[in-house]
């Protein structure tokens, strides 16, 4: 454990308990992609099968991991509950359009492709790692087709790509202490998701600086 | 494994 992927699992965090307060503050999830959560709520449960066969007490590591993916597996059912039941007549199903069952598509062809060893363990957890990269998509297309954005949302938008950018440095710093250089999958994957935010970080910052509410072009 | 540090990761 280094600094970095502390700091990035931290915004990971942050990112969540933004996304829970912004829908029970304004008890609405407008600007919120409902298929995004969904996206997540996938990657995350295939991922995470290990859950079943780690013993969470076997190091400190383990047991900080066992309690993240908990806490990233429930709140993400929550989220969904709370969108799809809830808080459903807020949600913005008509601008919600993207057709993730095309990034399912792809990421489940690539991770058939490009897998570390032949196994159904590894082909999901290939699988989750491609479509993660992707998964935030539907929300960015949602904030493109309705203008502006509210501000927690954008707060949320930017904690999460700050905490894929946290963890490229993390990369780095593995590569160089721990000498560890079969990384592709997470590496790769990894960069195009953090390339993905940073049009985003572009008219964020941009935002910030005039002190106006976020808008995307 | 030394090639499982991705999988250490969340």
């Amino acid at each position: 454990m280094n600094i970095f992927r502390l700091g990035g699992d931290m915004l990971h965090v942050v990112s969540i308990f933004l996304l829970l307060l912004k829908i029970q503050t304004s008890h609405s999830c407008a600007g919120l992609s409902l298929k995004t959560q969904i996206l997540y709520m996938v990657v995350f449960s295939t991922r995470y099968l290990d859950l079943f066969f780690t013993k969470p007490w076997h190091s400190a590591l383990t047991f900080y991991n066992t309690i993240m993916k908990i806490l990233f597996l429930s709140s993400s059912a929550y989220t969904i509950y709370l969108m799809q039941k809830r808080y459903k007549h807020t949600y913005d199903k008509v601008h919600d359009t993207f057709r993730i069952q095309y990034l399912i598509a792809a990421a489940a062809v690539l991770a058939l492709i490009f897998h570390l060893r032949l196994t159904v363990f590894e082909i999901l957890w290939a699988f989750s790692v491609f479509l993660e990269s992707v998964a935030i998509l539907p929300q960015l297309f949602l904030l493109q087709e309705t203008g502006e954005v509210e501000n927690i949302t954008s707060h949320y938008i930017f904690c999460l790509g700050g905490y894929r950018t946290l963890y490229i440095f993390n990369w780095v710093w593995r590569y160089f202490t721990e000498h560890r250089r079969n990384q592709w999958l997470a590496w790769g994957c990894g960069t195009v998701q953090t390339l993905i935010y940073a049009d985003f970080f572009y008219y964020y910052i941009l935002s910030r600086k005039q002190g106006k509410k976020l808008r995307l072009p | 494994a030394q090639e499982e540090s991705a999988k250490d990761e969340l």
